[in-house]
């Protein structure tokens, strides 16, 4: 197959181009795509040749159409509907978040454990017993789901949504959790994105 | 100097060795390490010689050794402030975020422009008024910023702490911010993560 670390510099062509079409841009050589995204126009013609043949060398891509075949390759062209696990602090940022709209993203359910919280609508959505997690996405399946809990229930949520068959799982909770082949799961983990940071801040020697 | 994608992964190389550390094991191989991370053995030996003569070839790496080599590689023999711009639903799950604690990370002030959260106490911290952040950060600067504030506040905001001194920024609103040379910024965008997975969902072909 196509090695992840391609796969996972797609979205951010995909977000470099919409917006460059958003300007207007009809036309992109590698080297300016290259250095939208801090990779080098060889990188670029290599990622992008595991797909297919784009643009006529020297000639540059055409915007638009890259975007959509791009779009096509990462599966952009349907509507992933989501569930949200823990509907808490970050829960409820993430049911307001205004980023997943135009991204073909939508969060269809929510579920928690808090009586509290259970039966109430946030976002626009009901928030179900995380109790029921099984029988409600057998109702009606989702694919992906984004796990907003205390890092120690992280990772029993996971197990059951994974016997409920959603294949991708998003993890903000803090610890390192465990899927079964076929399974994808990423982390946010904000620490990793800011220790790569003080690499620069300590050798900036700004003492 | 170092390309960025080498000091992107050793964050990753330090999460894995301190897991494996906790979990008493000394010695570690490259092909091990890999096999973590997902990364091949010669690209960890290769990230690996940009900062010195780690293991001896054939016999593995010191875990606790490497361990502590990069820590001070990442700049993790020291502790860093941090200044949280945004103390709505995401700043307040940020406050009470139990992942910075061990990893060298405090958030030491807070900042809203809210008349209603200015100069509550929240996580242990006071949050005050954004528009004193630059003489709050004259008496006692911070090096890293965490923006959490709706995206059409994020740009103005992140120019005022760059004026400030702060270097690093991780900015989890859903917006692109210029930042000037010489100044980090990181995105925390969900949207990148699960875009790369439904790659998987659709060629999984789960139909
Ligand atoms: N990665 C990041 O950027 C980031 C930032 C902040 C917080 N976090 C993490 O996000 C998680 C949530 O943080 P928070 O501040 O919103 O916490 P919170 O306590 O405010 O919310 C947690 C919610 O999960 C619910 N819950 C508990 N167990 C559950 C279960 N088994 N099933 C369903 N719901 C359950 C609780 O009732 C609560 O509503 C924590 O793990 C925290 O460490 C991550
Ligand atoms: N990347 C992610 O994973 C993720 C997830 C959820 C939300 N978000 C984003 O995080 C941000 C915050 O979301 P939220 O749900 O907490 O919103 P919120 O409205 O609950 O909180 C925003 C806070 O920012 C404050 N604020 C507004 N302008 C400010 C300024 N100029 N300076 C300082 N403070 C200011 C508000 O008073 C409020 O307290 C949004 O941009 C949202 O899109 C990101």
């Amino acid at each position: 197959g196509i090695p992840e670390i391609v796969i996972d510099r797609l979205p951010l062509y995909v977000r470099a181009l919409a917006l460059l079409a958003t300007n207007g841009q009809e036309i992109i050589s590698s080297k300016e795509l290259g250095e939208e995204l801090g990779v080098t126009p060889a990188q670029i013609r290599k990622d992008l040749s595991y797909f297919g043949r784009f643009g006529k060398q020297g000639s540059g891509y055409n915007v638009a159409q890259l975007l959509d075949e791009l779009r096509e390759v990462l599966g952009l062209t349907q509507r992933w509907s989501m569930a949200l696990l823990g509907v808490g602090r970050l829960g409820r940022a993430i049911l307001s978040y205004g980023g997943f709209g135009s991204q073909q993203l939508h969060v269809a359910k929510a579920f928690d454990s808090d009586p509290a919280v259970i039966g109430t609508e946030i976002g626009g959505v009901v928030v179900e017993d995380v109790k029921n997690v099984a029988a409600s996405l057998k109702a009606l399946p989702v694919e992906i789901a984004i796990v907003a809990v205390p890092p120690s229930a992280a990772q029993p949520v996971i197990d059951e949504l994974v016997a409920a068959g959603v294949r991708a799982i998003l993890n903000y909770a803090p610890i390192a959790v465990r899927v079964p082949p076929g399974v994808r799961c990423r982390n946010v983990d904000p620490v990793v994105y800011l220790h790569a940071m003080t690499y620069y801040l300590k050798s900036d020697t700004r003492g």
